[in-house]
């Protein structure tokens, strides 16, 4: 079967991963994320990075997400201050 | 915007930078953080008083990786090139920068002062704005120093923690928050017509002047179109109604509020020889269907009906425009006539007599 080259591309999940923690994360604990998966997890931070950005709210890591994460920013967090 | 409360409690701040980047003088660097703390003491009752020893209210530093025992730690070149923290004791106020950067006083690499700018924001009880024309946006991007970089967004915000400046005329300086249209020196970067509008631009900003009824609206480049960078170079109003804007080796075509899919462009798809780095002016005759570009004192002719540049050019603008014989800074057509803008002058061509006919201030369109 062919691998899906989305699927593939670690350096990009690595990069939502990072950003999401560095400027989306806020700190909760365990009973507040309830039974969410990871997955379901990080695609409710991907629309709330998106939302702020002005960018398709989707959920998923797609080009133009990808490309807003790889820009020089200020390390302080966008939410959770 | 979005506020961190409490702010400071009090309006009398000291800053101290503890150390410097190798690479910018340590003159420069002191001067672009104290230029930093200016721009917010200019919209607020704030006092910056910058000590050498001890602890301040907001402690400067450059630092790499994880730095002493600031909780969050850097990631070298590019990603986060710095980080503060909101009023408050210990950490609390502080300014980090990320050595790993290029700080510089210009428009490569990073440019400390809009940096630290942004960051003394946070310093002060501001977090992240998603106006993308904000200096508190999180994203980085590089405007004139010369331009006062807070916008509306930014006073709005840092006003709800602190007020206004008190009125003590003469203390503080006028918040500048627009080239003074009327001033003797006002130069424009581009200038085109939009219908029966003309459009003056310049840094950042744009004015929209009515000729027929001397109305004039001040907007940000931003607000119309957020995709187009400040500093564009040249403009003009082709017969598709649409405005094409040149910056550097690349233009944009816009129709409406919509950057064309595509865009930007090499100018080189125009038919510009390579050697061409950017354009200085531009402006399509309504009635020929054909746009003069000038480049230094030369000019192209581009044919808007078949898409091409005209053989046998370029030439020498002065031979064909008796009397424009310096650089060009913008032009535009006005019922018949062009207009060749030149710093602070600007003058009123008859291309069917083939001269000019008078010269006047470049801000005679503004009613002043």
């Amino acid at each position: 079967l062919p691998v899906h080259p989305e699927k593939d591309n670690k350096e990009d999940t690595m990069l939502v991963e990072d950003y999401l923690s560095k400027f989306y994360t806020i700190e909760m604990d365990s009973n507040q994320r309830g039974w969410k998966t990871n997955a379901e997890f990080t695609a409710e931070q991907l629309q709330k990075m998106q939302r702020f950005f002005g960018l398709k709210v989707t959920g998923k890591p797609d080009t133009e997400t990808l490309e807003m994460m790889k820009k020089p920013r200020c390390g302080v967090p966008d939410v959770g201050l | 915007y979005g506020v961190t409360l409490p702010g400071w409690k009090k309006n009398n701040l000291t800053y101290r930078i503890v150390n410097h980047t190798p690479d910018m003088s340590k003159e420069d660097v002191d001067k672009a953080i104290q230029k930093a703390f200016k721009v917010w003491s200019a919209v607020t009752p704030l006092i910056f008083t910058r000590i050498q020893e001890g602890i301040a209210d907001i402690m400067v530093a450059f630092g790499t990786k994880a730095h002493g025992h600031c909780p969050r730690y850097f990631d070298g070149p590019l990603g986060v090139l710095a980080h503060a923290f909101p009023p408050g004791s210990g950490f609390g106020g502080d300014v980090h920068f990320d050595e790993d950067e290029d700080w510089t006083t210009g428009s490569d690499g990073f440019n400390l002062f809009l940096v630290a700018a942004h960051e003394v924001g946070h310093a002060l009880g501001l977090s992240h704005s998603n106006d993308q024309r904000a200096l508190m946006f999180p994203n980085y991007a590089y405007i004139s120093p010369s331009e006062f970089p807070l916008s509306p967004d930014d006073i709005s915000g840092i006003q709800s923690i602190y007020g206004a400046p008190t009125k003590t005329p003469g203390k503080r300086p006028a918040i500048p928050t627009s080239p003074n249209t009327c001033g003797s020196q006002i130069s424009f970067d581009a200038i085109t017509t939009l219908r029966r509008e003309v459009i003056f631009l310049k840094g950042r900003r744009l004015w929209r002047v009515y000729p027929d009824n001397s109305e004039v609206e001040l907007e940000l480049i931003s607000a119309f179109w957020p995709s187009l960078p400040s500093g564009i170079q040249a403009a003009y109003e082709n017969m598709k109604d649409q405005i094409l804007f040149f910056k550097g080796n690349n233009f944009w075509v816009i129709s409406g509020y919509k950057v064309l899919l595509g865009y930007p462009k090499n100018i080189n798809t125009l038919g510009f020889p390579k050697g061409v780095k950017k354009i200085d002016a531009a402006v399509c005759n309504k009635n020929t269907g054909k746009t003069d570009f000038f480049v230094g004192d030369k000019y192209w002719r581009y044919d808007e009906n078949t898409q091409s540049m005209e053989k046998g050019y370029p030439r020498r603008t002065v031979n064909d425009f008796p009397g424009i014989s310096s650089r060009i800074d913008a032009v535009f057509q006005h019922k018949g006539l062009f207009y060749f803008f030149h710093g602070s002058r600007q003058l009123k061509f008859d291309s069917t007599a083939k001269k000019v006919l008078s010269e006047i201030k470049s801000n005679s369109w503004f009613n002043c």
